[in-house]
């Protein structure tokens, strides 16, 4: 799965996520990213948001709209959102899961419980940030 | 100063650290550079966060190296078959496409569903259609394989295969 957030410079927050799915996943089977609030969910009140993962597991928890809930209706930075919606019903909820966030104060959070999640970011003219291994 | 920023992820097959060669890593921190940069100049020269976000993502799926568009997972039955959303942060606008075959930029058909369609979400056949009436590219089956998503995709049918040898 493929994803990205962005805020414009009129203040505007945006999210896409495009996927081609799991690998010999059955006809017709759906995850998280289409699904708007499952893997895909932006509003400007609070935060755009981008999963990568197990598509059901994410789908589940309709994680992409817990996380911006988190920061709309309990106050909570983007970063501890992303954190809290990771482990949201630990128990029941296990599985891969990655996050990429932006908020509109331009605060960008990047949130995975795996080794690999390939990642990139820029704030206007900073120098962008690429990486793929979890200690990067 | 104004402030614009982006951020992208490019999920890949392959997810354990072992199993990625530096060849390949080094493809998907290019490819990652360069999505990020397609969105990113949309910004710096004061475009929407909407436009930049669709750039970015077809920036991945063009790339082979990712798991969407062009090297895309395969369905057990060998296709391509692909999801993509975009939505607006400042109208909550949002347009979705589910189980897509053989259109190049499922984003841009997202895309099209938000702007040109008075629905949310189009799922297979009806999205295939609206691609077709809004006339956006299409690519045959092979455009969308690689040959690494066509050996994975050779390796699971063969243990499902042998999966099967006891049985009649």
């Amino acid at each position: 799965t493929v994803g990205a957030v962005a805020l414009d410079q009129a203040g505007n927050l945006a999210v896409a996520t495009s996927t081609g799915g799991i690998e010999g996943q059955a006809k017709g089977r759906v995850g998280d990213s289409p699904v708007l609030g499952g893997g895909t969910y932006a509003s400007n009140d609070s935060c755009a948001v981008s999963c990568t993962g197990d598509g059901e597991v994410i789908l589940r928890g309709a994680l992409a709209h817990e996380v911006c809930a988190l920061v709309k209706y309990q106050g909570l930075p983007l970063a501890e959102a992303c954190q809290a919606a990771l482990r949201l019903h630990d128990d029941k909820l296990k599985g891969d899961k990655g996050f990429i966030a932006l908020d509109p104060q331009g605060r960008v959070a990047i949130e995975f419980n795996t080794n690999v999640m390939r990642r990139a970011y820029r704030v206007g003219e900073a120098a962008p940030y690429i990486a793929i291994y979890q200690d990067e | 100063m104004t402030l614009y920023a982006i951020a992208i992820h490019g999920g890949a097959l392959t997810m354990k650290p072992g199993e990625l060669s530096e060849e390949e890593a080094a493809f998907q921190r290019v490819g990652l550079g360069k999505a990020l940069h397609a969105g990113w100049l949309i910004l710096n020269r004061g475009g929407t966060a909407l436009d930049a976000v669709e750039a970015a993502v077809r920036s991945l799926e063009d790339n082979p190296h990712f798991n969407a568009g062009r090297g895309s997972s395969l369905t057990r039955q060998g296709e391509a078959e692909m999801d993509a959303a975009i939505m607006d942060g400042r109208t909550l606008q949002a347009g979705a496409v589910t189980g897509v075959r053989y259109v190049q930029h499922p984003i841009g058909l997202a895309r099209a569903v938000l702007e040109r369609s008075p629905h949310a979400f189009l799922a297979g056949d009806g999205a295939l259609e609206f691609a077709l009436a809004c006339g956006l590219p299409l690519a045959a089956p092979s455009y969308f394989q690689t040959d690494k998503t066509r050996q994975q995709w050779l390796a699971l049918a063969q243990q499902e295969s042998n999966q099967l040898a006891g049985h009649d």
